[in-house]
């Protein structure tokens, strides 16, 4: 069927951090990013939309490991850019579909949430690249994300 | 220094779309896109970040020359699932560092930022895979982007 997903992985050890309201203009991600980098904070996905009247949500996600001690460097951060508002979410799990050159088959995208959808699974956060397609979902839908997407790519 | 990128690409080709609050609920991201991609409309970067009041905006990339015809199909999947607006910005670039196992050095992510935010360069998306980080930004702003992301991963 030409698919290139070649794996489906599920990690169920993370946390996700979010920054609410960010004053959208230059500096801001340099300097909250700067900061996590300094104190060897390994970051993985990191996801922001555009902004709506000038401000935008940053969010990112660590090792659960590190939730706690990144949840108050955050916070301090956040106070420094005036965010919103800085949540910490432990029942996250990211389930991510990797291939080759899957950006250039339309519809791989759509399978894969559609999988999830129809398990009623809902999608919290979404990040792409060429080769990897990366879904935050509720850490108990984790299980049952890693199988219906494996069923999609791996065992059809 | 230990930096694993190995490469900075720009993409000046490309618009991306966005839908502003649709229900986040399961389904209607499987909804938008396996529409796409029966309209055989490749996507490149896909961005959702975490809910707010229990709706969410879902961005996405394509080759600027499907746009309009993207715009037009999304406007129309937008009205099914109530989204509140459907736009589309062709005034976009997309700068992006690719490397081995960027996601396990903290501060590459920081270091890339600060190379745009020291330019005035505004960071409007970001995505993030562990061999990939990119960044929409405004299309005037593409070539200083790739000159100081370049000269801060490939020159030094
Ligand atoms: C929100 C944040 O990404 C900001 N636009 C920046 O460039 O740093
Ligand atoms: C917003 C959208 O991603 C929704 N949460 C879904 O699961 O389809």
């Amino acid at each position: 069927e030409g698919t290139d997903v070649s794996a489906v992985s599920l990690d169920a050890k993370q946390a996700k951090i979010t920054v609410f309201r960010v004053p959208d203009k230059p500096g801001i991600s340099s300097m909250l990013f700067t900061a996590l980098g300094k104190e060897n904070i390994n970051v993985d996905v990191i996801v922001q939309n555009v902004s709506k009247d000038n401000f935008a949500d940053i969010s990112f996600t660590v090792n659960i490991t590190d939730a706690e001690k990144t949840l108050k460097i955050t916070k301090e951060l956040g106070k420094e850019v005036m965010a919103e508002n800085v949540v910490c979410d432990r029942d996250i799990a990211k389930i991510s579909i990797i291939g080759i050159g899957m950006m250039n088959h339309p519809g791989v995208a759509g399978r894969m949430f559609h999988a999830l959808g129809k398990e009623r699974i809902n999608i919290e956060m979404i990040s792409t690249s060429e080769i990897k397609i990366s879904c935050v979902i509720k850490k108990s839908d984790g299980a049952k994300a890693l199988k219906t997407v494996h069923a999609e790519f791996i065992e059809s």
